[in-house]
């Protein structure tokens, strides 16, 4: 099973609610996904589980001292589990360095991870620090977020860059996908932006589906559901489900 | 004058868009403001001036090497002037550190500015690094924009939380003002969440003026404007003005 990353290091678009989105989906046909939440905000974290109280119940325990990371998996509501975040991660920059070891302890646990057959998405934080590193150097497939709109746009642009330059240091070319989100067909800039992301990265890098900008999928969060729990019949569900069916079809997850 | 710190660190929120449209709001009532963008991502840099080609122009060399901040003052279109970012500043987190000297170099630079009657405006990138710390200390009023959805009210309650364990170093209660963004009074939860920012920071420190959805504010980075440029009489631009009115009303802002 794939490692699924979902980054842009601009802020607010969509990269929690696709995480969030895609696990449920998993979780809807069956699968036993696991989420990892990179991001110190713990907002992945507060939705499904509860943020967890301790620094030593996250992740912070994996990347500072080591802990296994299938020890700190949580149960969720759904057949998901989740590896939670706390603010105690925004230190890892400055405690770990950027150093070919810090950059590559969650690959190395996932390559031989107990579970194959789960997959795994990872929500990162809007910076291209040592967790966002860590989980592009782990994926199988990086999934970048793009609100159709300019400044989210740039961000894309500037990631493009970030990749060509890591990728010598990968030694391999990261497979990307970028998805369109908070989508609105009455705006003529959310054209433009489609248009864009094609000309410039490539219908192949593109997923078809676009996430419509749909309220359900802001409202979800404060109930502590994902979009299939709180509004089935939303746009939201509709857009999530079609975009797992994109990445069953194409083979990127099975 | 005031020196003023825009952030939050959930993403997506509108703090360059508040930064953007407050510098522009001055400027048409005759001012010469500062912008100092600190964030990596030189969103607020791309849209005034062009984003810094190389570091050492831009505000990373304030912080790594000690350069004058006010030679590296760049013009913009409008009586504006700013300090620009790169993407660069992003390893200011490891190389400089979180101690008591890394976060006050902008203080103690902006203490002692050659022009203190010309207002300043710092935009932050959405973690609470040692760029955003600066921008902290720094700052005579701190703006906090809180999208109208749950999860930015989540990241202005962690501000809160992370304010409160600031102040004692500080040795001041650091003023802020919350600002509602991107409200759409369509949406139940906009109301709720306005409800709850009044509710739990208290009226005094809740801005009156509501920054409405409104895709003139969207699109006014595309064409390297601020709002009032691209779309005077836009519901933006009237929200940004009537902002600039209320700061100017309490005597946050002269
Ligand atoms: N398609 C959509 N329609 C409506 N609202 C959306 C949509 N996608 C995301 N949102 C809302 O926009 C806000 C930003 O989304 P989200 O928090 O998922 O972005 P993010 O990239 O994870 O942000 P951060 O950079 O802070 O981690 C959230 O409040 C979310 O509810
Ligand atoms: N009131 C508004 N109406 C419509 N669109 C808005 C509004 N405010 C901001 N936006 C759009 O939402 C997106 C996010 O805003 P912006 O980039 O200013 O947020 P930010 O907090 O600076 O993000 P980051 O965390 O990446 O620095 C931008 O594309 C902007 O154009
Ligand atoms: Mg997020
Ligand atoms: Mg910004």
């Amino acid at each position: 099973m794939a490692v699924i990353a979902v980054f842009n290091q601009k802020g607010g678009v969509g990269k929690t609610t696709s995480t969030l989105n895609l696990l449920g989906a998993l979780a809807r046909i069956g699968q036993r996904p696991i989420g990892i939440d990179l991001d110190p905000q713990a907002h992945l974290s507060g939705i499904l589980c509860g943020a967890p109280q301790h620094a030593e119940d996250s992740a912070y325990e994996f990347f500072a001292r080591g802990k296994s990371l299938w020890s700190l998996l949580r149960p969720t509501r759904s057949a998901t589990e989740i590896v939670g975040a706390h603010i105690e991660m925004s230190r890892l920059d400055s405690l770990l360095g950027k150093s070919m070891n810090a950059i590559t302890r969650l690959g190395v646990a996932l390559h031989r991870r107990p579970e194959p057959e789960r997959q795994i998405l990872i929500d990162c934080p809007p910076q291209l620090g040592v967790l966002s590193l860590n989980a592009m150097f782990a994926c199988d497939l990086l999934i970048v977020p793009v609100s159709a709109d300019f400044l989210a746009m740039q961000g894309a642009r500037s990631i493009d860059h970030a990749l060509n330059a890591l990728e010598p240091v990968l030694k391999r070319r990261l497979p990307r996908r970028y998805l369109l989100t908070r989508f609105d067909t009455r705006r003529r800039m959310c054209a433009t932006i489609a248009e864009q992301l094609v000309a410039e990265f490539g219908a192949a890098d593109v997923f078809e589906t676009r996430i419509a900008e749909n309220v359900s999928l802001a409202e979800s969060p404060w109930m502590k559901m994902d979009v299939f729990e709180h509004a089935p019949a939303s746009r939201g569900a509709i857009a999530y489900e079609a975009l797992l069916g994109e990445l069953l079809g194409s083979g990127l997850v099975n």
